[in-house]
């Protein structure tokens, strides 16, 4: 897979 | 940002704001869990950890952050702080505080290490907080169900907090399609977070309909 999403959620 | 995430996030601080008001103006700390609030602060403190670094996402992103952060450790310090001012209290709060949390962090610690988008400190602990937070609310149901009597105010802040996790999913839905996000994780801890809060609904509804002492929400 590819790298770690942005976690821009709270 | 869409709506479903908006109203989640203002749900999140409706609860958490209910909470604190319920401790300050009844004065009460009866049928509140320490230990649920206790894995609240740990969930932010991991979870937030890339404050220190460098992934800006937006001030509102930051603000809420800071907002879940030192809200959880007031409403802790609020809780700590009877243990002088209404030692009785604190005493009754802590017996019937029963669930083993050790369970739930040891069960997260592992679900982190297996699911994580990458092994790396930050990456890890942030996918610990939201297995944990999933199951968080757990020594606070427990005891809910267990006394099978609350304040109205305690379920007003299980339901909000219920509410902003249901409204999350309807959020990810719409990111798939209109942003083409998909964070798995979050969805997969989301859902398992909102079936624990079913548990919730369904002893709600059931002491509701046996005439218990639950209070409407």
């Amino acid at each position: 897979s590819t790298s770690a999403p942005s976690h821009d959620e709270l | 940002m869409n709506l479903f995430r908006i109203f989640g996030d203002l749900s999140h601080l409706a609860s958490i704001l209910i909470l604190i008001r319920t401790i300050q103006t009844t004065d009460t700390i009866d049928g509140i869990s320490f230990k649920t609030q206790g894995l609240y602060v740990l969930i932010f403190l991991t979870r937030y950890l890339d404050l220190l670094t460098f992934s800006y996402v937006s001030f509102y992103n930051t603000i809420m952050k800071l907002f879940f952060i030192g809200s959880s450790l007031y409403i802790v310090i609020l809780l700590q702080r009877s243990r002088k001012t209404k030692p009785i209290a604190y005493k009754e709060m802590i017996m019937a505080d029963t669930f083993k949390v050790q369970y739930l962090l040891g069960g997260s610690l592992v679900m982190a290490l297996l699911f994580n988008y990458k092994f790396s400190l930050l990456e890890i602990l942030w996918s610990f907080s939201v297995w944990l937070e999933s199951v968080a609310i757990l020594p606070q149901l427990f005891m809910l169900s267990k006394s099978g009597k609350a304040k109205s105010l305690t379920i007003h802040y299980i339901f909000a907090l219920g509410l902003y996790r249901t409204l999350y999913i309807p959020n990810w839905f719409w990111r798939y399609w209109v942003e083409g996000k998909f964070d798995k994780l979050a969805v997969v801890t989301g859902i398992v977070q909102t079936l624990v809060y079913s548990d919730f609904f369904y002893v709600y509804y059931k002491k509701v309909l046996t005439g218990g002492g639950l209070g409407l929400p």
